[in-house]
């Protein structure tokens, strides 16, 4: 029902180990938006907790590679958020 | 008619506002409806208030849903609430109980404008639809209330998520509710926040790791209550007080109930721990309204025999 789109657009999770794991998250959202499910914004993020970060379609490349070449463990929980959004409106009565 | 409304679907501001039209007309003995603010945009703030009419003032509980717009199962946990509260009212004997001694004030969506918004324009919107003095809208009514506000968590950049506003209550939704709380201090005895997600019941504080001075009692019943939620499917709930179990955040509205005297203050943050976060399919409104119910009414419950 929403306008807005989300095709192509990711939810990844990242585990940061240390300050700077935590710095590259934070550097990362000064340069390109991030939506930040978990915690609410980039300054409570923290060593050794778990950061869900939602990612447009044209960043979520840039943001794989430097994920990747940080070494930070990190997954993508929804892969493309438009189908979870589609999904979320599963009941048998629709 | 509530007989034919859906609590197994997300559900429109338009259709919830309606419902409790339905729900009110339906159980005039049991439910009440009153308008406590208008939202920036001129939606009415509608609470509800369950409990058994009574000549004298009884002890209350204040419960709201929905302060982040996204977070759906929210309100649809309040809707949930209230349809228990008036289909197992004589039969169940803790809501029985619960009802014949103490109100319910239940607030279904906390940020109206928000919630439409996320229907309407943008399913990931967060905040209020207030416009600061900047390009950015809205700010986050979880940050804006008068507790260590704008400190720690939150920020004051307008354009950020959690914004806390250009003052304490600037949004008017916050100061409708906090208003509301004030006027009724001496009767509301627990504050309860629903929110999602991460599976979590905490209290507070959240704007300091300091400890509130009910730590100990609030943390048992936190654990009874998660035990209890617990019981139904095997969900894993975690309890403690914000700050140390979550991330430091000021401006939060359970560490302002509880600092305002409301010593039985509560977050819950709903199913799941990330596999679908906002996007909880309908399908699991069921079972997590189920569950998180009994986590409720043992918070009641206590509250009601521990006045």
């Amino acid at each position: 029902p929403s306008s807005r789109r989300f095709d192509g657009e990711k939810l990844y999770r990242l585990k940061p180990e240390n300050e700077v794991h935590v710095g590259i998250i934070k550097d990362l959202a000064n340069r390109i938006e991030i939506d930040f499910w978990k915690p609410g914004s980039a300054e409570l993020v923290t060593p050794k907790s778990e950061v869900d970060i939602h990612v447009s379609a044209s960043h979520s490349s840039l943001v794989a590679t430097l994920l990747q070449q940080s070494g930070m463990e990190h997954e993508v929980l929804i892969a493309d958020l438009q189908a979870a959004v589609e999904k979320q409106f599963d009941s048998k009565e629709r | 008619s509530t007989m034919t409304y859906n609590y197994e679907k997300y559900n429109t501001w338009q259709n919830i506002e309606a419902w409790m039209s339905s729900i009110t007309a339906e159980n005039p003995t049991l439910v009440s409806r009153s308008v406590i603010g208008t939202t920036y945009e001129g939606r009415k703030m509608h609470l509800l208030k369950l409990g058994r009419r009574s000549s004298s003032t009884k002890p209350a509980i204040f419960m709201d849903c929905g302060i982040h717009a996204r977070e759906w199962i929210s309100p649809a946990f309040c809707q949930w609430f209230v349809k228990e509260a008036v289909s197992t009212y004589g039969s169940d004997a803790t809501m029985t109980s619960l009802l014949n001694n103490m109100d319910v004030y239940v607030l279904p969506v906390f940020n109206i404008d928000g919630y439409d918004y996320t229907w309407k324009r943008n399913r990931m919107w967060r905040k209020t639809r207030s416009r600061a003095s900047s390009s950015c809208y809205g700010t986050d009514p979880n940050r804006n209330f008068d507790a260590g506000w704008c400190t720690t968590g939150a920020s004051s950049n307008p354009c950020s998520d959690t914004y806390c506003g250009s003052k304490p209550e600037s949004e008017v939704e916050v100061k409708a509710v906090a208003d509301f709380i004030r006027q009724n201090r001496s009767i509301i005895k627990a504050y309860i926040t629903i929110h999602s997600y991460s599976q979590l019941l905490l209290f507070p504080y959240s704007y300091t790791t300091a400890l509130v001075e009910n730590h100990s009692e609030l943390l048992e019943v936190a654990r009874q209550a998660a035990k209890a939620l617990t019981s139904l499917y095997g969900t894993k709930y975690t309890s403690g007080p914000g700050a140390t179990t979550i991330y430091p955040a000021a401006g939060g509205s359970d560490d302002w109930a509880y600092d305002l005297g409301v010593k039985y203050s509560y977050t819950f943050e709903l199913r799941d721990t990330g596999r679908y976060g906002f996007l909880l399919p309908e399908s699991q409104i069921r079972p997590t309204c189920q569950e998180t119910m009994l986590a409720v009414k043992y918070i009641a419950s206590y509250v009601q025999n521990n006045p």
